[in-house]
């Protein structure tokens, strides 16, 4: 279960292996909706598919010989992130929607009766785009999903938010063997070096969005949160406090 | 952090 000096077709097998499902959201409101339903629905799926997220983080290779210190971390920093663009990629191919679910499929109209929600689904949707643009292969999403939660909390300032990891070494070893992955994948595509080094880069720099994404996202939840008039679940709370938003 | 503690030390099914 090391992950050091695992064969890069292993690293993707490996990742693909540990995706999660599409899940149902089954409790539908009926439409139109409202602030309150419609964040309610969305609210509860996260939090359904936080669940998946950490058995999906327990199967990467090298994630359960962390310190549990370690774990806790990486998913607190990293949550929304990896929500994002699990979002992002099962709606690549909808043009104009967000696929929350298997049967909750919004557009961007439909966000505007929640505050402030547009704007965050305008940022999803474009770079959904972008990554459509990009034609992202499966095997780019699924090493760049793990890098997300393996990059954003690995080397954060010392805050009152967040603490240093204890084995920042280990992290860096299971980064790099995934980026060694991707970087393997996309050699093999019969690109040239510099096309190769290009989409690289381009696959790379999408990150700095997801990353905007998630704060903004982040202080969008916090400020429903305080509205009070939505009740959030258990696990999605304790990773929104995590972040402590002032 | 009690809910995310308890299913990261739960195994698998």
């Amino acid at each position: 279960s090391s992950i050091a000096g695992m064969p890069p077709d292993q690293v993707l097998l490996v990742l693909q292996g540990a995706e999660p499902p599409i899940l149902c959201a089954r409790q539908k409101m009926s439409r139109p909706y409202t602030e309150v339903t419609m964040m309610a629905m969305l609210t509860s799926m996260a939090d359904k598919e936080l669940v998946h997220m950490i058995a999906w983080a327990k199967k990467l290779p090298g994630f359960v010989q962390l310190s549990l210190h370690d774990q806790v971390q990486l998913l607190e920093s990293a949550w929304l992130e990896v929500l994002m663009i699990g979002l992002m990629w099962r709606s690549i191919h909808c043009p104009g929607k967000l696929i929350f679910a298997q049967d909750l499929i919004l557009d961007r109209d439909e966000s505007t009766c929640v505050e402030g929600m547009a704007e965050i689904f305008d940022m999803l949707l474009a770079t959904t785009s972008r990554f459509r643009l990009l034609k992202l292969k499966p095997e780019e999403f699924v090493c760049l999903k793990a890098i997300v939660l393996l990059n954003s909390g690995a080397f954060a300032f010392c805050t009152s938010t967040m603490e240093p990891l204890h084995d920042s070494t280990a992290v860096q070893i299971m980064l790099d063997t995934i980026t060694d992955a991707l970087v393997h994948y996309i050699s093999q595509s019969g690109c040239t070096v510099q096309q190769q080094s290009r989409r690289q880069a381009q696959l790379l720099l999408l990150l700095t969005h997801i990353r905007h994404m998630s704060n903004k996202g982040m202080e969008h939840l916090y400020s429903i949160k305080c509205k009070n008039t939505v009740p959030l679940y258990d696990l999605l709370l304790e990773m929104l406090d995590a972040h402590r938003l002032h | 952090h009690t809910k995310l503690l308890q299913l990261l030390t739960t195994k698998p099914e």
